[in-house]
């Protein structure tokens, strides 16, 4: 199973993620 | 004698020293090339296309029956085990798929009726602190696929292998809930953004089935419509999402669109073979993995209605949904 979020957000706005990493529920995905 | 021995180990140390630097030249050398062949192996697979799937190869997958099939494994899953049963199983699914017990609000493994229980098993209160400093959140344990902007309304599934955005969500018929334009001038992706300066951004999580398969709110936001479009349930696993485009677009999901503080904001469960069924909590109504629905339609369903003009809700980390086996 997948989950894709997909949203709006201000230019600033960065994901603090690398492709492939393990996440784990309530950890950080990204902000402005 | 006394002379000649001196001698001797002179030369036999300036023989070990030349060996041992000369050795350890050699392995650095050796290394660098280890390292340039690497580094050239990586450059190659990055420029490689990905390998995809032919029309008829995605055809030939798509006519397994694969909503019988996971219909089928819900229900044998839905069978109670009998207790001395019920270790063995267990355990033999947590070594398989590396599924951390400790975590777990009930460790008693014969506590679960059926692995459909074990499944959705819910999480100590304190095995995940939710991040108070970012305003983004995962909404569930998985593997990050890919993330990024948005570009010229295609979603990117992994790298390279790319799925429409307005197949994946659907015509806007339910933006009328939604500060959304609908500007025929726009694309879909434009119409997305109700706020200037604004920019449309994805990120997708893959769930393997070792996973807690609960998912939570990934932000504070009000939930004012779903969407659920019946369809196939092709595995979604990295390897068949590099192989089939628009493989989320394929697949059984649920959409759940709404607004957050920056403007537009969904999250949307897909499906899998073995993992059909989604629930949401607050939508009692919403039956997935079910015959009675035909592939490629969808089904609605406001949130917003006279009593509730706000939509749902959700706080960061709230309890949203869950995935079940068929």
């Amino acid at each position: 199973s997948t989950i894709v979020l997909i949203f709006e957000a201000p230019k600033d706005f960065t994901f603090n993620l690398n492709s492939g990493q393990k996440i784990r529920f309530g950890e950080a995905l990204g902000s402005m | 004698l006394q002379t000649m021995s001196l001698r001797a180990v002179t030369r036999a140390r300036a023989i070990r020293l030349l060996v041992a630097t000369g050795g350890g030249y050699v392995g650095y050398w050796q290394y660098g090339k280890y390292k340039e062949q690497k580094q050239e192996h990586q450059e190659i697979e990055i420029l490689r296309p990905p390998n995809i799937a032919n029309p008829w190869q995605v055809g030939l997958y798509k006519s397994i029956p694969t909503r019988l099939l996971s219909r089928a494994w819900g229900r044998l899953n839905q069978v109670e085990l009998p207790t001395w049963m019920r270790k063995p199983v267990y355990n033999l699914y947590i070594w398989t798929f590396g599924v951390n017990m400790k975590e777990a609000a009930v460790e008693d493994l014969q506590h679960y009726r059926n692995l459909s229980e074990f499944f959705r098993r819910k999480l100590k209160p304190q095995a995940r602190p939710v991040c108070g400093s970012h305003c983004v959140i995962s909404p569930s344990d998985g593997k990050i696929l890919h993330f990024g902007r948005v570009k010229n309304c295609e979603v990117e599934q992994v790298k390279g292998v790319t799925y429409s955005l307005e197949t994946f969500l659907g015509p806007q018929t339910w933006c009328e809930n939604l500060e959304i334009s609908n500007s025929k001038t726009e694309t879909f992706q434009d119409q997305l953004v109700t706020k200037e300066g604004n920019d449309l951004y994805h990120c997708v999580i893959y769930l393997a089935p070792g996973d807690y398969h609960c998912f939570h709110s990934p932000t504070d936001w009000r939930v004012s419509h779903r969407r659920h479009f019946p369809g196939s349930l092709m595995s979604v696993n990295p390897g068949v999402a590099r192989w089939i485009k628009e493989l989320f677009c394929h697949n059984e999901r649920v959409v759940l669109a709404g607004e957050w503080i920056h403007g537009f904001f969904s999250l949307t469960a897909v499906g899998a073979t073995n993992v059909g069924s989604i629930r949401i909590y607050f939508d009692s109504d919403l039956h997935t993995n079910s015959p009675r629905y035909m592939k490629g339609s969808y089904n609605d369903f406001s949130f917003v209605t006279n009593n509730n003009k706000e939509g749902i809700t959700m706080r960061k980390g709230e309890h949203l949904g869950e995935f079940n086996l068929g």
